[in-house]
């Protein structure tokens, strides 16, 4: 029987570690201001 | 297995960037009025895949507005944005392309242009003037004036107004009114129109001459009022000027909707 806190453990292992430093991508958008922002 | 969807697009994508700039070139080249304007801002992009190579793209994009008039022939790229301080223009459009084998299509545009708000101005730069309201009666007086003064002097032909860009009034320390403003070219010469002006019409589309006047009317401390009009001479292909060749005098308030 698969209860939920299997679940959750087998989820922490999943977690891929993040490397030292990690900086996650800039969002997709909105995009970048060329020349002010109103 | 099927193929993994594409990545969905990023707003500053080289793709997001050739649809925004075909976007904001078809909304220039289909708005009669005002001024052109640039793009400041992709803020969201949405694609829709339709099949091979067909997409529909769904852009919400940040204009602001430039210095150049609509019906100027100088291109996009060499139009100065209108800075906050001289009371920016921001223009919001929701635009619908449709991509098909790497050709760009408008299906559908939708776009609001406001000013900036006064207070908003007034924090950065308290003694800026701001823009005049639509029917500000110093506005259209400064602007009769002008082109009148322009005519009397002109060896060239009639000038009639097409419609009032942009005007703005500082009251101190000097009582300052100075206002932008489209021409078009008549079928008159400045002297013809002095015996019967009414005869006088904007030339006809295969001939057609338009340019804009910028004018400064000082009122205080002493009177004094320069007009200066650059006509543009005749542009090929002419833009569809029928709502261009109305009789009256409209000054186009800086919050419009155009579809």
């Amino acid at each position: 029987a698969l209860t939920k806190k299997a679940v959750a453990e087998a989820a922490q292992h999943d977690k891929v570690p993040r490397p030292v430093g990690f900086v996650p991508p800039p969002p997709p958008c909105p995009g970048k201001i060329r020349h002010f922002d109103i | 297995v099927p193929a993994a969807p594409p990545a969905p697009l990023g707003c500053d994508d080289p793709e997001s960037e050739a649809a925004a700039e075909f976007a904001v070139n078809y909304i220039n080249g289909h708005n009669h009025h005002g001024y052109k304007f640039a793009l400041n801002r992709i803020e969201d992009i949405r694609v829709v895949h339709q099949g091979p190579n067909n997409d529909i793209i769904f852009l919400e994009l940040d204009l602001l507005e430039t210095k150049c008039p609509i019906l100027s022939p100088t291109p996009l790229a060499n139009c100065t944005v209108r800075s906050f301080a001289e009371h920016a223009v921001e223009g919001d459009c929701d635009v619908k392309l449709q991509k098909v084998d790497g050709i760009f299509s408008v299906v559908a545009s939708n776009c609001h242009s406001h000013a900036d708000s006064s207070e908003d101005i007034h924090k950065v730069c308290p003694d800026c003037p701001l823009l005049a309201k639509m029917n500000n009666t110093e506005v259209l007086e400064t602007v009769s004036a002008a082109l009148n003064d322009y005519n009397s002097k002109t060896t060239d032909s009639y000038l009639r107004l097409l419609e009032i860009g942009r005007a703005k009034i500082q009251y101190h320390p000097a009582h300052i009114v100075v206002t932008e403003f489209a021409v078009g070219a008549t079928n008159c010469s400045a002297e013809e129109a002095k015996a019967n002006v009414g005869a006088c019409q904007l030339l006809p589309e295969d001939q057609s001459n338009f340019g804009f006047c910028r004018a400064v009317m000082v009122k205080r401390p002493s009177q004094d009022l320069q007009v200066d009009c650059q006509l543009y001479g005749h542009q090929v292909p002419a833009p569809d000027i029928s709502l261009l060749s109305w009789p009256g005098v409209t000054y186009i308030h800086p919050g419009q909707d155009t579809s």
